[in-house]
């Protein structure tokens, strides 16, 4: 607008009261889809469960409390959000196991996270949960390996392996983290865990679990900011 | 910061609700059920302009009473947001993983003339 026009952003003509509405829905989806870093709104065939996501979400707030009372903050504090505003915009992941190969003593879980989630996205914690259902009395070792893609080739190569003791029945959780970060720096976005009983344990994994034990990762992630740019 | 309301056109918040149902997201945005998105909107004659944040302030009237008497120099003054807070928003994402986030400035709680 020409100079004493007024401003161009709020002097104009408003247009008809249903183009306008329309305007403003178009521009709030469009903000939301971009500050997700989503070209077009997801197309979802498949919905996670109640029961599922809900028993995930118990599992990630009581380990929160958890990690808050272990570091003696106060149980009301919120440590999972800290400066929303900030520019720096952080979010929390649940991804549900997709079933892989498997066998009677070896069981292959694939996470898939959807490559917004690449390789400018730093993870600041990322937990992997597992219930397991002990067969018996007595302790079962279980070996969990953390497997990545051969760059030279079709197969998987193990990027780090656990020794964990099932004592009994109950959910576990392990630290994934590191591997996460590792994955995405490389521009993958799928964890594949390979679960390996001994011969005679039979499978204490998946066999007959219901929709709420399903395995599960929970993943705090921030965007980092693009190189040389920072923002006051 | 005033809401709109009356017949004033003078700079104000305008209320503006957009529903997840109606636009047809309520299959991946999981909460909340909509957005308050709100703009602003109205005139901001140039007595008013630096005003939010700095209404009591003695310079504000100094340079108010400069603007009114030299529109020249002072040019143009927007209605604009001077207060916003975060969408929270739990969806699913490409991958049917279930995402948590705050979306900062997304909301318009206020808004002033700049």
């Amino acid at each position: 607008a020409p100079r004493g026009l007024g401003c161009p952003g709020c002097g104009l003509a408003a247009p008809v009261p249903s183009t306008q509405r329309d305007i403003l829905i178009a521009l709030a989806k469009q903000s939301i889809l971009s500050k997700l870093r989503l070209p077009d709104r997801p197309n979802i065939t498949q919905h996670t469960s109640r029961g599922t996501l809900l028993t995930a979400l118990r599992r990630m707030r009581a380990q929160h409390r958890d990690v808050a009372l272990s570091l003696a903050v106060p149980r009301d504090s919120n440590i999972r959000h800290q400066h929303p505003g900030m520019g720096v915009q952080e979010y929390e992941i649940l991804s549900f196991a997709e079933s892989g190969s498997s066998t009677s003593r070896n069981v292959r879980l694939r996470f898939h996270f959807t490559q917004e989630l690449g390789g400018s996205t730093e993870i600041l914690q990322a937990t992997l949960y597992l219930f397991w259902e002990a067969p018996g009395p007595g302790i079962h070792p279980v070996t969990v390996r953390l497997l990545q893609p051969d760059p030279t080739g079709p197969n998987m190569t193990v990027a780090s392996e656990m020794q964990l003791v099932i004592h009994r029945a109950g959910w576990a959780t392990l630290d994934v983290g590191p591997a996460l970060q590792s994955l995405f720096d490389q521009g993958r976005q799928s964890l594949t865990v390979e679960l390996e009983v001994p011969e005679d344990s039979g499978s204490p994994l998946l066999a007959g679990h219901s929709d709420s034990h399903w395995p599960f990762v929970a993943a705090q992630a921030r965007a980092r900011m693009p190189h040389g740019v920072q923002r006051r | 910061s005033t809401d709109c309301g009356g017949d004033s056109g003078m700079c104000c918040r305008q209320e503006f609700f957009v529903d997840f149902k109606e636009i047809g997201w309520e299959d991946w945005i999981i909460q909340p059920e909509g957005y308050h998105m709100n703009y602003c909107s109205g005139i901001c004659p140039l007595h008013m302009a630096g005003i939010p944040g700095l209404a009591a302030s003695f310079h504000t009237a100094v340079l108010s009473l400069i603007k009114a008497n030299n529109a020249d120099a002072a040019g143009d003054s927007c209605c604009v947001p001077t207060q916003r807070r975060p969408l929270s928003l739990l969806y699913y994402d490409r991958d049917s993983n279930i995402v948590k986030t705050d979306i900062p400035d997304m909301i318009v709680d206020a808004c002033g003339c700049t």
